[in-house]
């Protein structure tokens, strides 16, 4: 997956992100894709959560998955969440769950809850780096008011690190994989770079929908895991979601 | 050809928006959820326009599992154990798991694997 909240010159706030999935599980040799991948694409869908008829939040959902991976609380904050791999991962959280442990909270009821009851940018920046998980994960985060974009790098215990947009230091936008931003990606799979070299050479003064579907639309940013593109605007409580795909030649991650 | 091997190779793409062509595959529906309404009724529109896709996928993990363990085993074990999960989840979405898998007429089992499958994946 990748992750971009970035902030144009006027204090406007873009989040977006590719939604990768179905590495190893199973390859069809036929169409040169993952199995899995090819699979949920036509389950993506746009979800309008509404009570008393009026909209609560918007989220991408694979049909059948309840949880959230990417949704919008419209003018109040944005939130996409990647996978973060480790040897104390879910499976363990699983098990403790099993056990009768049940203190830590599955990722994707955790989004979910955030998306349904925090109303401001803080609060769901508080629920999503305290709240004890079952999995590690990275909530990518936006707000609707300048600086208000980060990275939440989460253990199953803890928030280890919040990595903010900060004008100040030159930092207008942050973009994360499913690597921790302060140690360097795993060579075979290093989208980072790629994403981050768009970024820069689109600049501040040029980002919009479209310069970052430009990024995202860029090899090995999208690659054969790419399920689908969605693009936010959480002050106009935009969501916009499309199916992709990469035909060769393309990076299988 | 470069595309196949690390590290990356394209240029920046511009020019893409609004999307078009073959890395388009067109924009995904929509659907409202009512949170007004029951948890277990709140999927079931979603849930019938999508059955075919959804038991496709549930067939496809399947059919991977079963290429691992061809007894068929990992796949009953899940059917058995997993399903009784769905009662222990917070509320509402325990409920709504067993919404999703009646309307979907797939095994609560699988329903609740493929909820749980981001911390499954995490290893």
């Amino acid at each position: 997956c990748t992750s971009v909240v970035a902030e144009d010159k006027t204090g406007k706030l873009f989040h977006a992100r590719n939604l990768d999935f179905g590495l190893f599980l199973g390859w069809n040799a036929t169409t040169h894709a993952w199995k899995v991948t090819e699979q949920l694409r036509p389950l993506v869908v746009n979800l309008d959560f509404q009570r008393n008829n009026a909209t609560v939040f918007k989220s991408v959902n694979y049909a059948g998955y309840m949880g959230i991976l990417t949704g919008i609380r419209p003018k109040a904050f944005t939130l996409t969440m990647n996978e973060r791999f480790n040897i104390d991962g879910g499976f363990i959280g699983i098990l403790e769950w099993l056990l009768g442990k049940r203190d830590g909270m599955w990722m994707g009821f955790l989004t979910r809850q955030v998306l349904e009851n925090a109303t401001s940018y803080e609060e769901a920046k508080n629920k999503l780096a305290q709240t004890k998980l079952l999995a590690p994960a990275y909530f990518i985060l936006g707000g609707n008011k300048s600086e208000e974009g980060c990275v939440i790098t989460r253990s199953r215990a803890a928030s280890l690190d919040i990595w903010e947009i900060s004008l100040k230091q030159g930092r207008w936008y942050v973009l994360e994989t499913n690597y921790d931003h302060w140690k360097d990606p795993l060579f075979l799979d290093d989208r980072r770079t790629p994403a981050m070299k768009c970024m820069n050479r689109t600049t501040q003064a040029n980002i919009s929908f479209g310069t970052i579907y430009d990024v995202l639309s860029t090899k090995p940013v999208l690659n054969k895991l790419t399920t689908y593109t969605t693009l936010m605007d959480v002050s106009e409580g935009k969501l916009e979601t499309y199916l992709r795909d990469c035909p060769n030649p393309c990076m299988p991650w | 050809v470069g595309q196949y091997v690390p590290p990356y190779t394209e240029e920046c793409r511009s020019g893409t928006y609004p999307p078009s062509g073959p890395t388009f595959k067109g924009q995904a529906p929509w659907y409202k959820i009512n949170l007004d309404i029951s948890p277990r009724q709140r999927w079931h529109q979603l849930i019938s326009d999508k059955k075919a896709e959804l038991n496709s996928l549930i067939q496809g993990i399947k059919d991977l599992a079963n290429a691992f363990f061809p007894s068929g085993k990992l796949v009953e074990l899940v059917d058995k154990y997993m399903g009784p999960l769905a009662d222990t989840l917070p509320f509402p979405f325990g409920d709504e798991i067993k919404g999703i898998a009646e309307a979907a007429d797939i095994p609560l089992g699988e329903i609740v694997l493929f909820n749980v499958f981001y911390e499954l994946f995490t290893v």
